[in-house]
Parts: C-alpha cells; sequence; structure tokens
C-alpha cells in the first residue's frame, strides 16, 4: 500500500 | 524518479510555457480558455500545499513552485494584463458542473479523511476536467490556433507518459496510486479524440484544425 503523506508525483 | 516521470513532467512544463508565451508574444489570449487556466490554478494550489508540510526532493518542490508561479502568471496575462483580447463570450463552459461533483467525489473517495488527503483528492479529481472548458470553446468557435494545438498536444502527451510510468512503476516497485491512476486514465482519454485530429490535421500541414 501507498503512504497518504508522501504524494511523490507532481 | 523514472524517465518516463520525468518526460511527462517536461512535456507538462513545455505544455504551460507554450500557451504562456503564445500569449505574451502575441499579446493575446484570444482562443483561451480562462476558466480552464483557472482550474490549474486551483489544481496545482490545492496539490501543493504539501510544499509547507514534507520535503520529497529539490526536483520535486523547485517543480511545484515553478508550475505554481506560471500558473498564476497565465490566469494574470488573461483576466489583467491582456484582458481586452479575452474571448469571454465563447468561454461560457459552466465550472460549477464540474465543481460540484469533483467536490462531492473528493470527500466521498480518498486515502484519508484529513483537509490536506481531501484537498489533494480533489486536485486531483479537477485536473482530470479541467480541460473541459478549453475543448469545449474549440467545439463552440469550431477551430483553434495551431499554436493552442501543440499545448494541447503537450498536455496529453503528459497524461500518456504518466500512464507509462505507472505500468512501470507498478512493476518496479509495486507502487500503485488508485485515485491518481483512475482519474489520470480518464483525463487521457478526454485527448484521445483530440490526439487522432492533431497527427491527422495538424501534422499534415493545415495549421488550424477544426473539431467536428
Amino acid at each position: 500500500g501507498m503512504r497518504v503523506d508522501d504524494h511523490d508525483e507532481l | 524518479m523514472n524517465i518516463f516521470r520525468l518526460a511527462g513532467d517536461m512535456s507538462h512544463l513545455v505544455a504551460i510555457l507554450i500557451l504562456l508565451l503564445k500569449i505574451w508574444r502575441s499579446r493575446s489570449c484570444a482562443g483561451i480558455s480562462g476558466k480552464s487556466q483557472v482550474l490549474f490554478a486551483l489544481v496545482f494550489t490545492t496539490r501543493y500545499l504539501d510544499l509547507f508540510t514534507s520535503f520529497i526532493s529539490a526536483y520535486n518542490t523547485v517543480m511545484k513552485v515553478v508550475f505554481l508561479a506560471l500558473s498564476y502568471a497565465t490566469v494574470y496575462l488573461i483576466y489583467m494584463r491582456f484582458r481586452n483580447s479575452y474571448d469571454s463570450e465563447n468561454d461560457t463552459f459552466r465550472v460549477e458542473f464540474l465543481l460540484v461533483p469533483v467536490i462531492g467525489l473528493s470527500f466521498l473517495e480518498n486515502y484519508s479523511f484529513t483537509p490536506m488527503e481531501i484537498l489533494w483528492t480533489f486536485s486531483i479529481f479537477l485536473e482530470s476536467v479541467a480541460i473541459m472548458p478549453q475543448l469545449f470553446m474549440i467545439t463552440k468557435t469550431g477551430e483553434a490556433e495551431s499554436i493552442t494545438n501543440h499545448y494541447l498536444f503537450f498536455l496529453g502527451l503528459y497524461r500518456a507518459l504518466y500512464i507509462v510510468n505507472w505500468v512501470w512503476r507498478y512493476h518496479t516497485e509495486g507502487f500503485f496510486d488508485q485515485i491518481a491512476v483512475v482519474s489520470g486514465v480518464v483525463q487521457t482519454i478526454f485527448y484521445c479524440d483530440f490526439f487522432y485530429l492533431y497527427v491527422t490535421r495538424v501534422l499534415r500541414g493545415r495549421g488550424k484544425m477544426s473539431l467536428p
């Protein structure tokens, strides 16, 4: 899963 | 970071610069939907609030600041500096028809029910439909200048490259951002019809093209 506090895309 | 993601970001940057330079050099924003540009400024504003809360990389921070600055500069040129050339009579898409469902959906479908996440989700959903006032305007006036078509082409290319990036990331990192991927695919579909016309008409030398 992904961490919601880490949107690394623009 | 992979080559598809980087190329996607660069296409996005090129698209924004093409539009800004077109308006600046011609001293005119004729044929450009100010509404779409306000929506894109809203997209960047609500998505990049994490500039204040989390540091990802220098590249990430710089690009966010550049996108924000360029989008506000574009809105400024359209509504302030060259507002006499703004074609408001043909920029009549009802933005509330986009905003209301997008706000509703971002409250229903998000990764966590916090203001930051809801605004991030809102920005992702809004980006997928923000070009609609521009496409509506082209349909209404029947044609667009070739430079506007180049802008739309690079914007569509950016979306297509992001999809390739997600396929790559899924296979190499197991990364899968469902909200971004689903709305990204929806967004890219909006450009398919345009892509077809762009390749068959603009690139074959007619300069201008009209949408049916």
